[in-house]
């Protein structure tokens, strides 16, 4: 059945793995070897989450935040980059009709990564902080079903915690554009795989031949508040090869959500 | 007059940026902090349909009309807002995240928010060590009444003071920094309870990142004095 268009998040049934404990490259995990949670060395994923926060819903680690259990992790400066660096997997079901395209989006990752769909590579680059959207369009599987693997390296200078600890470890984060509270303060321990994930909503966009980007709403006043305007301004993607005749429109209403009540 | 349609037609594989004829409002519901008045706000729908296909893509985002201004007070050193024309006086709260494995889920972020509001606060700040707060935080402190002032990655600890002495330059790829700080605002931007944008914790980022970021983030002369300019726009019939 073709997809409709919308969002679909991707929040469920990820497997992850630490990348030196799989031998097999992202083209066989997202073509011939997918990977199954019964499998060592794949554990069930929290996505969107932290490499740590798979390790302690697995119960490889102890809960960092209860007692001093924190101290029993092992630090990503003494176990290296490779130690934290992990493996990401799902499958998801899409299949578009005429004139549809679908975008693969990642709200966030810390820090960079490479992405592989059904045996196609895509790197998304460093920062914390940025969007990535990959037009998947042409990549996925006629039959529906898709092979989704991304894997995730930690932060360029994830730094050394000195024995004092002090306020942002050895500032190394610093380097990077990434949270530098993972080296430690002094309201908060060192996080030991420095965040290290695909730490906010992965999702799925199904789009017709014109999609928008990014719409942007500024409201003026004049006269004492009397009198309002909202100004709106929207980026539009043309994705087909010809041109498309369009109608854009914009409707405003004074809903509330769900059981949000104003009182 | 809340509902507006526009026919256009766009070339062949391009990326245009159209703005869409204003949309007048009498005396709309504004949004107000908690505290000073109901936090009212509009859902806003597009959608745009193609001939010979129909809907194409759709967007909606609550929207709140209100106006923040914040300076600095020449007696005190302080910054000082207003809302709506409105002086508040700030009741606010430093915020780094909701959780040290990041696991930010909706229901986590209305707990923690409603939390705030109920302390009777009405602001939070969210630390230049932490992270750019994500779009559901940003929701219930639309809904709760929360201002955010939002700061970007940069600290006195790790960008230039600290001890020892850290590197003031910040991270070594400055146009990184740039390109995540406007991909942040252009993620957060439509949230009514965004109020300000802050360069870092403790320090002033390095020359370049500050001066572009105060330039990328400067008000348009049209939205600093539209309340004060009663004839520029035609009268009410």
């Amino acid at each position: 059945m073709a997809a409709v268009i919308g969002k679909k998040v991707l929040d469920e049934e990820w497997l992850a793995a630490r990348s030196t404990e799989v031998d097999l490259s992202g083209i066989e995990l997202t073509t011939t070897h997918p990977p199954t949670s019964d499998q060592a060395p794949w554990m069930e994923a929290v996505v969107p989450g932290t490499v740590l926060a798979t390790l302690l819903k697995n119960k490889l680690v102890p809960d960092p935040f209860y007692g001093l259990e924190n101290e029993s992790i092992l630090d990503i400066a003494d176990s290296g980059r490779e130690y934290y660096t992990f493996w990401f997997f799902t499958t998801f079901e899409c299949k578009l009709s005429t004139d549809q395209h679908v975008d693969l989006n990642f709200h966030a990752i810390n820090y960079s990564a490479e992405v592989y769909l059904n045996g196609h590579k895509k790197v998304l680059p460093k920062g914390m902080f940025r969007r990535h959207s990959i037009d998947i369009t042409d990549i996925l599987n006629s039959d529906g079903e898709n092979l989704l693997a991304v894997l995730v390296y930690p932060p360029d200078h994830p730094g050394r915690i000195p024995p004092e600890g002090g306020q942002g470890g050895d500032h190394e984060i610093g380097k990077d554009v990434a949270a530098q509270y993972v080296e430690g303060w002094d309201w908060m321990a060192p996080i030991r795989d420095r965040n290290t994930g695909i730490w906010d909503e992965v999702s799925l966009s199904v789009t017709g031949p014109v999609k928008m980007v990014d719409p942007h709403l500024v409201s003026s006043f004049f006269d004492d508040y009397k009198r309002a305007y909202l100004h709106t301004t929207v980026e539009l993607v043309n994705q087909s090869n010809s041109v498309a005749e369009c109608s854009l429109n914009i409707q405003v209403g004074a809903e509330q959500e769900g059981d949000i009540f104003l009182v | 007059e809340h509902l507006q349609t526009q026919h256009l037609y766009i070339p062949a594989g391009s990326h245009v940026q159209h703005t869409l004829p204003e949309l007048f409002f009498y005396k709309p519901d504004l949004w107000w902090p908690n505290g000073m008045g109901k936090q009212y706000l509009y859902n806003v729908e597009i959608t745009v349909d193609v001939k010979d296909y129909g809907e194409s893509d759709s967007w909606s985002q609550h929207f709140g009309f209100r106006k923040i201004e914040s300076y600095i007070d020449s007696s005190t050193g302080g910054r000082l807002f207003k809302v709506n024309g409105q002086p508040i006086f700030i009741r606010g709260g430093n915020w780094i995240l909701s959780d040290g494995l990041l696991r930010l889920s909706k229901k986590r972020y209305e707990t923690d928010i409603k939390f705030h509001a109920d302390m009777n606060f009405n602001m939070m700040r969210c630390w230049g060590g932490g992270i750019a707060e994500r779009p559901e935080f940003y929701h219930y402190c639309d809904i709760y009444g929360l201002l955010v002032w939002q700061e970007f990655w940069i600290t006195g600890d790790c960008d230039g003071r600290g001890v020892p002495v850290s590197n003031p330059d910040g991270p070594l790829d400055h146009d990184l920094f740039l390109l995540c700080a406007r991909d942040t605002v252009k993620l957060l931007r439509n949230h009514p309870s965004l109020a300000l944008w802050v360069g870092g914790n403790e320090q002033v980022p390095p020359d370049d990142i500050n001066t572009a970021l105060k330039k990328d983030l400067e008000l348009h002369p049209y939205y600093e004095t539209s309340t004060n300019c009663k004839h520029s726009k035609e009268e009410i019939s």
